[in-house]
Order: structure tokens, then sequence, then C-alpha cells
């Protein structure tokens, strides 16, 4: 089945 | 001291309303350039960026950068008071906790004076980058918002495959499946009435219906909606709220373990 990515993950925290 | 005036408080009302059900707390971020406020889902799946101008609004100060940690649904409670054609000036300062709605009436035969508490929102900022995407379809906003609901009703997720011809959206579940095909349309009498498809490369990415339902309350905001994808990348579904700035949300997509 398919994963659900955590969105934060995606994006470099500032 | 910041302060700032919108002609319609109804735009803020509606904006709130878009995005309360994903989140239920943010911090605007208040500067010179404008009132910004980025938040994620409590799932940590989806993320929300709103920003607005300050040349969009009629009056903006704001002396220094200044937070404003809000309970959007305390926030929509107030909103929801200001008259249909009231307009709206916000004020705060960070001697007292409070931000002040004042909503005034066309005639100005009528001021209504709402404090709401501000609150302290430890939050993670995060950088997005502008990136190039594979592909980006504008379409009117009332037809993905039809699409998805339609679409939510046989699955719990979509596949939205991108070419050069045109956009799918399929979904499947227990009774069966659905797929939705639109091509491109320019040649309309209203510009926001077009399908355009700009495709860099193909791109096929799977994502939960249930959050780009959630996204698609915003349609209200605007006729046209813009939909960016890249594999194994986020989505992002754009409204731009004409002349002040836009709401986008982000939406991780299902990735095969």
């Amino acid at each position: 089945s398919a994963g659900q990515p955590n969105i934060a993950s995606f994006f470099t925290k500032r | 001291m910041f302060e700032a005036q919108m002609a319609q408080a109804a735009l803020l009302k509606q904006i709130i309303e878009s995005i309360r059900e994903l989140i239920t707390e943010a911090t605007f971020e208040v500067s010179g350039t404008g009132m910004m406020l980025q938040a994620m889902d409590s799932s940590h799946v989806s993320l929300v960026a709103l920003n607005l101008r300050s040349d969009g609004f009629q009056l903006f100060r704001a002396d220094r950068p200044f937070s404003m940690g809000m309970n959007l649904n305390h926030m929509a409670k107030m909103l929801k008071c200001a008259g249909k054609d009231d307009t709206l000036t916000m004020r705060a300062d960070e001697a007292n906790d409070l931000v002040t709605f004042l909503f005034e009436s066309p005639g100005n035969e009528r001021l209504a004076e709402f404090e709401l508490k501000l609150m302290d929102i430890t939050s993670e900022n995060l950088g997005i980058p502008d990136a190039e995407y594979s592909a980006t379809v504008s379409m009117p906003s009332a037809e993905f918002q039809r699409i998805v609901k339609d679409l939510g009703s046989i699955g719990d997720t979509v596949e939205i495959t991108v070419t050069k011809d045109d956009v799918r959206f399929a979904a499947s579940g227990d009774i069966g499946n659905a797929t939705i095909k639109c091509r491109q349309l320019l040649d309309t009498e209203k510009p926001e009435d077009r399908t355009l498809i700009e495709m860099v490369e193909p791109v096929n990415l799977t994502f939960a219906l249930r959050y780009l339902i959630n996204f698609s309350k915003a349609t209200s905001l605007a006729p046209s909606v813009t939909i960016k994808l890249s594999t194994e990348m986020p989505v992002v579904v754009e409204y731009k709220l004409s002349d002040i700035g836009y709401v986008r949300f982000y939406l991780a997509p299902k990735i095969e373990d």
C-alpha cells in the first residue's frame, strides 16, 4: 500500500 | 503598532472559513510587505500558505515585524459578525495580547468592535523553494471542486495524470472506478473558464481526496485554480485573491513503500 509522508519532509526548516 | 484596512471584511471571513477546518490555530506574520500565514494541518500531511500583500489593503501600517497567534475558529466567530458590505480594520500592538477587528457599515452609521485574544503558538516554519514544476494545470475552480467531490464518493485517493493533451483524475473504490478527463480549453469567452495545461514532462501522482476536497472550500475565493505537479513532490493548489495575494495548499503525494 502507499504511504503518506509528512509534508515537512519536502521542505527546509527555517 | 499594526493597522490594516480592507474594503471587504467578507474577504477575510471567506479566507478563514476556507482554511479553518484544516488548521485550527495559526500565527499571522505581519511586516511591511503584508500579512502571511503558514501552517500544517494536525496530521502534518498538508500545509496552508496565505499571503496578503500590503499594497492590496486600503491602508497598511506595520512599524515592525509582528506575530499574531490566533485560533481560527474564534477568529471566524468574530468575522461572521461583520455585515456583508462592511469594511474591516485590524489593529494590534505589542503591549497587549489582543487584535481588534472593527467592522464599519458602508454608510458609517454602525461601528462594531471585536477584540480577539491572541495566543502563543509554537510552530515549525518551513522554507518552500520556488520550484519548477513538471506540469501546471489551470482550470475553473468550480470544476476542480466538482471533480474532487465526485471522485470522493468513489474512492479515498485520486490518481492525477497530466499528458500534453489532457489531465486525468481517477479514483477506485469498493463500488467501482471513475475517471474524469479534462482537455485543454483555451477558446472561451472568459479567461477564468479556460483549462490550460502546461507540461514539461508527463506526471502521475496519487493524493488523498479528503484533503483536496478540503482545499476546494476556497473555491468561492477565485474563479480559477492552479494545480502544480512534479513527480514525488507535494501538489500545490493555488487560489489567487485578486489584487491582494493568494492562498496555496500543499499536499504530500502517496508514495509506494
